[in-house]
């Protein structure tokens, strides 16, 4: 299977095809995209090749299938479902991005324990209390959630998740959640890139 | 100078160092933190010794001493000023983070084009006209600028704060955007981690 640094590099390819495409490219090579992202045009040959598609000698890549195999390769050709749960400041500009609807994420249905958000409407994602969670889940077959609650609740909530048969979690609380086996869960922790920010800009600073 | 994957974990670290403070305890082992984090202790041991503290034969680390030394290290133990330009859904969300208190970054002042954001309070930070920019910058000697913009505008913004004396760019948009070499970028993709998601659900399902 693909290694991760190759496939943390495919949503950075479809970024600069899409901004070639609707620059009136339709053939691209290594090169192009190479000079783009500062690598070397062996990398992006390498890249492009776990996903299936391979360049034509002289004439290099054509842009829509190049989009559509990397696209099908992670799984953004077709829509899936999610749910999130914690509807609070990040789960709302979560709920509100645009980008996740052009890779297929569409958040069906949002949860939170607070009773107020009850029955209300986060940019077109209803809002439901905590118990119907399992009945929603089964009903609109979801597979994924994004979870966006306070740390302090963060177990629980992914205990809640994994009984009602969730099999991806993608968590924004800094917790680190315990999971069965054959559930994936994916971290984002700001505080990491906040780290790498802060100490390559003192390298920046002392050289 | 201490390796990325390294420098990454750090953080991960002091979220577990701090729950173990929460519990009471005061001294901490490697393998303590290896077994929540499913490493071995060695890597532990190696990353910490990048921090400059290394820890007692049979008795382990103090966890104070260790919470101050990798904050230190990593520039969290002094406050640092920031401005953020795009006060938009997660650029609010950003602004009412109080994760970014506890890691000593204050985001002191936004700024947008739309002009009924103007003049008003975002969590207590006031946002202002983009004009505004560069005075406020020098006057509060700020040198960190976090961008949630639309990809379209990412660019001539970043130019905007290359200019005014910015050294470091936290980039939210996903456009890839060009800094003279002494400006650090750190980008902060979201569709990096929904594709390792996406990709390691599929591989689960198969396996
Ligand atoms: N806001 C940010 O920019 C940001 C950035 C990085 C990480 N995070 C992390 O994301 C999480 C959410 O942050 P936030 O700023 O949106 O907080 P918030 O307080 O605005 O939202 C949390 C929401 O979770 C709900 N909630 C609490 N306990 C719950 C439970 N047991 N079950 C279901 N819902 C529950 C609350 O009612 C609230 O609506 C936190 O873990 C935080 O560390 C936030
Ligand atoms: N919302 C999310 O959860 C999310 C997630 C990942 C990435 N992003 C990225 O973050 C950025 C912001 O997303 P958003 O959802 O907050 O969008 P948004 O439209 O809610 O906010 C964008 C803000 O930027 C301002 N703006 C536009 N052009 C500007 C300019 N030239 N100078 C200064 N301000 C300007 C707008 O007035 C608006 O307030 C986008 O690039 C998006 O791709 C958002």
């Amino acid at each position: 299977s693909i290694p991760l640094p190759s496939l943390r590099r495919l949503p950075r390819y479809l970024n600069i095809l899409e901004s070639f495409q609707i620059k009136g490219k339709h053939t691209v090579s290594a090169t192009d995209i190479a000079e783009e992202l500062d690598l070397k045009p062996i990398q992006i040959r390498k890249d492009m090749a776990f996903t299936g598609i391979v360049g034509k000698p002289k004439v290099g890549y054509d842009i829509n299938e190049l989009i559509k195999s990397i696209r099908s390769f992670i799984g953004w050709h077709e829509n899936t479902s999610a749910i999130l749960v914690g509807a609070g400041s990040l789960g709302t500009a979560l709920m509100g991005y645009e980008g996740f609807l052009t890779r297929g994420l569409r958040i069906e249905a949002a949860f939170d324990t607070d009773t107020s958000k009850h029955g209300t409407l986060i940019y077109d994602t209803p809002v439901y209390p905590m118990r119907e969670l399992s009945k929603v889940v089964q009903r609109k077959n979801v597979h994924l959630a994004v979870i966006t609650v306070p740390v302090s609740a963060a177990q629980s909530v992914t205990d809640t998740l994994v009984e009602s048969g969730i099999k991806g979690i993608w968590n924004f609380s800094p917790a680190e959640i315990q999971v069965p086996e054959q559930v994936v869960v994916k971290r984002e922790d700001l505080s990491e890139g906040l780290a790498v920010l802060f100490v390559q800009m003192q390298e920046m600073k002392h050289s």
